[in-house]
């Protein structure tokens, strides 16, 4: 018995051919650094809700990931993260939604928790929550990547509502395709998305699967 | 979406997820990761933290589910994760993260692939994005 720690950065369709070889390095770099991080953490004798917390607020700050920096976007173009946290001591738990401003919204989750009688805020009260708590907010164009940008609009171009069935919400920026519900009904696969590098500069393996 | 379960030196466990959901999602749309006992569920037994399609793992409450076997039928974690990933959430509809208040490490997933990286206080480490 000690500490332990796991961490993730989504799943899906990801094949082994739909990831470029630096696209692959990156991915795993940050993962090792973040899970160094709460290793640390949790050596120096941290509570495991203040390690959670920590590694969550790295995987938003980088744009690898769809959370915070680099969160996909909506049908309007717009963000809408949502973030929970429970302590498993306590089982106090605290959850946010429709957040567009809020750097950390794992943090705001928190805040949830500890600071109001309640489990869950969402879109304005949980901004409004933000602003009364003084958490670092920016511009919804903080969280948008160029990627996020391209990767709606060819969705919208298409007309596909797609399922969350796939990896591009749940992975690295990865392109590729996805399975998709056309606006019909009938659901369809394989919509190309795979073009063009990442937000953050990998090249995109042709052919490559996100959600 | 990203997510994170730990348990500290004095066995307590805690999970965290945080998502900007799907591409294209209708304004408004609310997957797993901020329902507790869906994306994210932590007690004295356990911690889980999931990732996939959300509003599958709504349905199967699957965070929940997990902490549920061990309490209710004391399953051990690995055995409870393979059974909601496997058995109840269909299969390529995503995975999880899970750590038990006794140290054990799950990351159990029925797609081709998940981010993921663990690491136990007795040196075992592993990161990995496929099987």
């Amino acid at each position: 018995m000690g500490w332990a720690l796991a961490l993730h950065g989504g799943a899906g369709r990801i094949s082994k051919s739909s990831i470029s070889p630096a696209a692959r390095e990156a991915s795993e770099t940050v993962l090792q650094e973040f899970l160094d991080a709460g290793c640390a953490a949790l050596s120096e004798g941290k509570s495991a809700l203040d390690v959670v917390e920590l590694v969550v607020r790295l995987l938003e700050n980088c744009p690898l990931f769809n959370a915070g920096v680099g969160a996909v976007l909506t049908q309007r173009g717009t963000v809408e993260m949502e973030a929970s946290i429970m302590d498993g001591a306590t089982r106090k738990s605290g959850a946010v939604s429709g957040v567009s401003t809020v750097v950390n919204p794992i943090s705001l989750a928190r805040l949830v928790m500890e600071k109001t009688p309640h489990v869950y805020l969402a879109f304005e009260g949980a901004e409004a929550f933000a602003k009364d708590q003084g958490v670092e907010t920016r511009d919804e164009s903080y969280f948008i990547t160029p990627g996020n940008k391209e990767r709606l609009a060819k969705a919208l171009e298409a007309g596909l509502v797609l399922l969350d069935h796939s990896v591009s919400t749940d992975g690295p920026e990865h392109g590729g395709s996805r399975e998709v519900l056309q606006a019909d009904g009938h659901s369809g696969r394989d919509y190309p998305y795979a073009n063009g590098h990442a937000a953050n500069g990998h090249p995109i393996a042709a052919g490559a699967e996100f959600e | 979406t990203v997510g994170c379960v730990a348990v500290d030196i004095n066995g307590h466990c805690a999970a965290a997820t945080s998502t900007g959901g799907l591409v294209n999602k209708m304004v408004g749309r609310i997957g797993d990761t901020p329902l507790i006992g869906a994306g994210t569920y932590a007690n004295e037994f356990c911690a889980v933290s999931t990732t996939g399609k959300g509003e599958e793992i709504i349905r199967c409450l699957c965070a929940k589910e997990v902490a549920s076997l061990m309490e209710y039928k004391y399953l051990p974690l690995k055995e409870a994760t393979d059974t909601v990933i496997w058995k109840k959430l269909g299969e390529g509809n995503g995975g999880l993260i899970a750590v038990s208040s006794t140290g054990e490490v799950a990351m159990t997933f029925n797609t081709l692939g998940m981010f993921r990286a663990c690491a136990t206080e007795d040196g075992h480490r592993q990161i990995g994005i496929w099987k």
